[in-house]
């Protein structure tokens, strides 16, 4: 911080402020925790696996990269929906959206995680890692389900999810922002929040620190799918230039 | 501007392109 005071706000601002960003999150979650149950919890059949596992990486990486793209469509609805990022400039909400928008996506793979059987809803099913074999990325794809697991393991409810997942959009530490200072408010507001929730919930001392462990962990992956991308589009440029979603290929500067 | 052309559109909609 450049030495700025915390902003002031009182037990009811992030009241409010943890109501606001909790419901922007149920609004923009893409799948609600009641259309899951409905889902049964179905897993992918063993035929069903091996016809994944047997097509061309170019077709697993473009329906991979079409289920990241609708993804990251409702965290930029997300986005829009908290308090005072509309109010940044557009460079800043391009930077954070750009830097951040994957991060969100994986933090809120939680909750569509079976922690028991180590399967992910993906494509109408659950799926194990065994399923994304023909990305050629093995070591990405398990990192990923170990970051699912963790964040299953600290059993957030939705509003520590939401105002994580706030906190995680707003970084101020991003290249590129304009008015750093407007963001760095922004953030100490959510992460306020998030601590005031926390608190409210009664989790133990720890919980705090155990999810800003959770952020290096998320930029790690977010770099590590860059590069397999970039070793992806050395192989098959064509595929990505004339198959991949055009804002998957905005975002990741495929 | 042109760089992020989709990002643009999506952050300028009152509605998002998604079925929310």
């Amino acid at each position: 911080s450049d030495g700025d005071p915390l902003p002031t706000v009182s037990m009811e601002d992030l009241d409010h402020l943890a109501q606001g960003v909790s419901k922007s999150h149920l609004e923009t979650c893409q799948y609600l925790g009641a259309e899951l149950q409905q889902t049964s919890w179905q897993n992918f059949l063993q035929d069903e696996v091996k016809s994944y596992q047997s097509k061309p990486a170019e077709v697993m990486w473009q329906l991979c990269a079409v289920k990241i793209t609708e993804a990251i469509q409702y965290v930029v609805e997300f986005a829009k929906r908290i308090d005072g990022f509309m109010d940044l400039c557009q460079n800043d909400q391009i930077v954070l959206l750009k830097a951040g928008s994957l991060e969100v996506v994986l933090v809120r793979m939680c909750r569509l995680f079976d922690s028991q059987k180590n399967t992910v809803y993906f494509d109408g099913k659950f799926a194990g890692p065994d399923v994304f074999r023909a990305l050629g990325c093995d070591d990405l794809v398990s990192a990923v389900f170990d970051f699912s697991r963790g964040m299953c393991s600290l059993r957030l409810t939705e509003d520590e999810l939401a105002l994580f997942s706030a906190s995680v959009l707003l970084s101020a530490d991003r290249s590129w922002l304009q008015e750093k200072l407007q963001v760095e408010k922004l953030q100490q507001k959510t992460q306020l929040a998030l601590q005031h929730v926390l608190q409210k919930n009664q989790r133990e001392e720890g919980a705090l620190n155990k999810l800003r462990c959770k952020v290096s962990a998320l930029r790690s992956l977010v770099i590590r799918h860059s590069e397999k991308l970039s070793a992806f589009r050395a192989l098959h440029p064509d595929t990505v230039r004339t198959l991949f979603p055009p804002l998957y290929k905005e975002l990741f500067g495929a | 501007k042109e760089k992020h052309k989709i990002l643009h559109q999506l952050l300028q909609n009152s509605t998002s392109p998604v079925d929310l």
